[in-house]
């Protein structure tokens, strides 16, 4: 439709941007919840010393996710969308005006918590991270699937709660299989720091130095 | 706008169906995977012995949510709208004709998993309840608020996980006050059974018999 084709000519504009600044930028979705901003918390805090990271946080309410980022000392702009259940490209565009993309490798777009929507939104990044977490069931990348099907990474996150949980993770792996063949993922716990060095590495080697 | 005026005036046609077949409608509400429909296997297995119990099952993708459902030996129908990320009115019109209202006396009606979207169309339900679960973050009520102004009652899910998460219930009921002071509040185990009676007495309150 009009709508998507115009978000994706501004995609388009914001990709151009990144590539002549010479940063990687993710766009990290997910419900709800799943661990998105304790998930760049915990990254952040990691790989500071030897990447320089930036951080956009949308959310239809609130500044409490950019106000997090913050306390770890990198650059982060907070895009409010008062309604809107998705970023979208001109958003994006507008908030880079904030961030000084030459001095960063690294760029982080926390999008909205929602499993549907976002999906549909180019925003100009080079990859798209989904988060699912063990306490939502196993069986949301076949009953969500177009947002497992156009993501290049999915981290599974809170695996340390897996002994409470009935999350069978073999179904769940057959699940996104079924949906995306070519998905990496990563099993993680943002929490206690589980598995994070095997998404490090793969963010590592998408950095340009 | 022009698509929520029509869907109002559907829900409006709902709710008069309702009132006249003596239904009493919940829409069911929470992003994906707090509970929904595993509150809805507790409460069936509780109440069908004495309440007429039917449902309408809505998904973006699959009828996994309608076969769990349909094990109870319970009317159920499942839309399945193959991208909306959310259900409407005509699409909840089109479900009765699958059901023969006059022969129950609570329908539920669950959501697709979103706490954005589903907020703004009115099905033609009597009362909207949303799930919230302690896995998710105690802030959810004012980062995602419209959803939990909009309805009557705040379902508070898997609290037998609470000694796992850092949930903090007094801190959630305080923002969910302050987005909705006359939310009622629930605390509930659907896996355990914890807290199900109070919502069961008040389910049962509303039904007419
Ligand atoms: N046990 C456990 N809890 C986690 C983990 N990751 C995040 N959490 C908790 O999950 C809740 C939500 O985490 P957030 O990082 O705020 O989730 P989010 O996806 O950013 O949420 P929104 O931005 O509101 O959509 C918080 O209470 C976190 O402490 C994990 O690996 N294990
Ligand atoms: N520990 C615990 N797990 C629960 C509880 N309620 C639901 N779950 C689990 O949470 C997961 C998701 O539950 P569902 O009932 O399918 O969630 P849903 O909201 O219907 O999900 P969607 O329809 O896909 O949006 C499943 O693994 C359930 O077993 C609870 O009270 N405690
Ligand atoms: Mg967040
Ligand atoms: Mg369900
Ligand atoms: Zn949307
Ligand atoms: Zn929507």
């Amino acid at each position: 439709r009009k709508v998507l084709k115009k978000n994706d000519e501004i995609a388009e504009e914001n990709r151009n941007t990144f590539g002549n600044q010479g940063v990687f930028v993710i766009n990290l979705l997910s419900s709800p919840g799943a661990g998105k901003t304790t998930l760049l918390e915990r990254t952040i805090s990691r790989l500071r010393g030897e990447v320089k990271l930036g951080v956009v946080e949308g959310d239809v309410q609130t500044d409490r996710d950019a106000r997090r980022i913050s306390k770890l000392d990198v650059p982060v702009v907070q895009i409010v969308t008062n309604g809107a259940c998705h970023l979208e490209a001109k958003l994006v565009q507008d908030a880079l005006a904030s961030l000084v993309l030459a001095d960063l490798d690294l760029l982080f777009i926390e999008n909205v918590g929602n499993l549907v929507c976002p999906a549909s939104f180019d925003l100009g990044e080079h990859k798209k991270v989904v988060i699912a977490s063990t306490t939502e069931g196993d069986d949301k990348p076949i009953k969500y699937p177009n947002m497992f099907h156009v993501s290049d990474v999915c981290v599974l996150n809170k695996i340390d709660l897996l002994p409470h949980t009935d999350f069978d993770t073999a179904q769940f792996e057959n699940f996104t299989r079924e949906i995306n063949p070519s998905l990496t993922i990563f099993r993680t716990s943002a929490k206690t720091g589980e598995g994070i060095d095997s998404w490090l590495a793969w963010l590592k080697s998408h950095v340009k130095k």
